[in-house]
């Protein structure tokens, strides 16, 4: 009821409440819960002489706290609507925005996100994730792709081979993210799809998040033998990247399938078609053609 | 041959973990990037060369064939074979393409490298919003035109004209072919994208 805007299609359409926030995905005839939000981990500093307490660096994700911290409570939306593709702008703060869109026809929603310069002036290193949070009770089992071909099935806290106990819940359920990272319950599937190698989990039920952007200022003692603090351009380091969301029935019996929607939009946005572009001041259409 | 060796040898050097995952330090990605541009830039030559190839394969399969536009259309002069350079928009990731920002009257090629059919909404970074998109058989294709977010024209390395992103769909792209677009500006006064209002 508190929904003040949405964007979509036929297939799909994202609704965002009064702060902002998506809140719900309607898709397959069902509407679910599905809020995204930007947060962050502070980065732990260690004493790189013990090896289990090395910072977070380079080569490591070690965040100080299991607990995130937000970005911000309320971003700014405008919102552009045409014939061919709807987009919200959110601005969550002076260095992190993003617009999400749905192309007509499209069974998925695109969330390009910008995020830097991270400020590290309270001199503490942050990891910013991206999580989408969802009330599909997937009991701690997630999947992940393997180099973009099958998907592997992984449960939180947990390995298949041998009893764990992690001294590091947030870092120890991370895994590496090529293509797809998805989860399900009975009746409902929601899967992101990357266009980069990232890291991602789910730290909670019907919870999944990538990792878009750190900056850190501790050495992790793992070789490289200096902070992941760039500065480039005067600055911190800018990244843009873009996540594709799908949600569907997880119970689909017709084609498309969820999954089957899923494998067609990663050939497509990973192997788009190449763009070559060419002057042509000097021959009008008719020659052209 | 030379050409593509050169992107051979990039994409060589680019089989470092480094390179394929961005854990690179920055100098150290930008390095990469210039491989990449200068390979990409040498392929140009290549590009052409293919897509030449294409075209005659295209006209000969289509002149073949006992029916259809066409095929007269392929019968009524002599074939031309491609000229135009071919660029690559290497700065498409910052909303950023000389060409469209410069050019009143530009070509858009795409390549589709699945082996299936495919329809792709293209975003094409320009300064301004009249723009009109025409294909190869004279159908005027319906466009959108969106601000590019200004936290990217704030971009203080960003040195692009562009404010805008023109959005069109390119519909039926052949398996392992092509499709081109011609594009030009037009000298009407279009509306600009405007949000919705607050509610």
């Amino acid at each position: 009821k508190s929904s003040f805007t949405s964007i979509g299609n036929e297939y799909i359409r994202l609704n965002f409440d009064t702060n902002g926030f998506l809140v719900t995905v309607t898709a397959d005839g069902m509407t679910r819960i599905v809020n995204q939000e930007f947060v962050y981990y502070e980065a732990a500093i260690g004493n790189n002489r013990e090896f289990r307490n090395r910072s977070s660096g380079a080569y490591i994700f070690r965040p100080a706290h299991d607990q995130v911290r937000s970005i911000s409570l309320q971003p700014k939306l405008k919102i552009y609507r045409g014939n061919l593709v709807e987009e919200v702008h959110q601005s969550f703060n002076e260095w992190v925005s993003q617009v999400v869109r749905v192309y007509r026809q499209q069974h998925h929603a695109e969330f390009e996100w910008l995020v830097g310069p991270i400020p590290v002036d309270d001199g503490r290193g942050k990891e910013i994730v991206s999580r989408f949070n969802s009330d599909i009770d997937s009991a701690g089992v997630f999947y992940t792709d393997s180099n973009g071909r099958e998907m592997l099935k992984r449960k939180r806290d947990h390995r298949d081979t041998w009893k764990v106990k992690l001294l590091e819940h947030t870092a120890g359920n991370y895994y590496p993210i090529t293509t797809k990272i998805a989860l399900e319950d009975d009746n409902a599937r929601m899967a992101i799809l990357t266009d980069r190698a990232q890291g991602g989990s789910s730290m909670g039920a019907g919870s999944l998040e990538l990792m878009v952007h750190r900056r850190l200022l501790h050495d992790d003692a793992f070789g490289v033998d200096e902070a992941l603090n760039e500065t480039a351009y005067g600055e911190g380091l800018i990244a843009r990247g873009t996540h594709y969301l799908i949600v569907g029935s997880s119970q689909k019996q017709q084609s498309p399938t969820t999954q089957a929607i899923e494998r067609f939009t990663q050939l497509r946005k990973l192997l788009p078609a190449w763009s070559f572009f060419s002057d042509a001041e000097d021959i009008d259409y008719a020659d052209w053609r | 041959d030379p050409h593509l060796s050169f992107m051979r040898e990039a994409m060589g050097v680019m089989q470092h973990h480094d390179a394929v995952t961005g854990t690179e330090k920055q100098a150290v990605a930008a390095d990469y990037a210039r491989h990449l541009e200068v390979a990409i830039r040498a392929c140009a030559t290549n590009t052409k060369e293919v897509l030449n190839q294409l075209t005659v394969d295209t006209a000969a399969s289509e002149s073949a064939t006992e029916s259809g536009r066409r095929e007269r259309r392929w019968a009524t002069g002599p074939k031309k074979e491609y000229t135009f350079k071919f660029e690559t928009c290497t700065l498409l990731n910052i909303s950023s393409c000389a060409v469209p920002e410069k050019a009143d009257k530009f070509v858009l090629t795409l390549y589709n490298p699945l082996a299936q059919t495919v329809s792709e909404f293209v975003r094409i970074p320009v300064p301004d919003v009249n723009y009109e998109v025409k294909d190869f058989d004279d159908v005027t294709m319906e466009t959108q035109f969106l601000p590019i977010p200004a936290p990217i024209q704030d971009l203080n390395f960003r040195k692009s004209s562009a404010l805008y992103e023109l959005v069109f769909l390119a519909s039926s792209l052949p398996p392992l072919g092509y499709k081109s677009y011609y594009i030009t500006k037009t000298s009407g006064n279009a509306m600009k994208p405007v949000p919705d209002p607050a509610n």
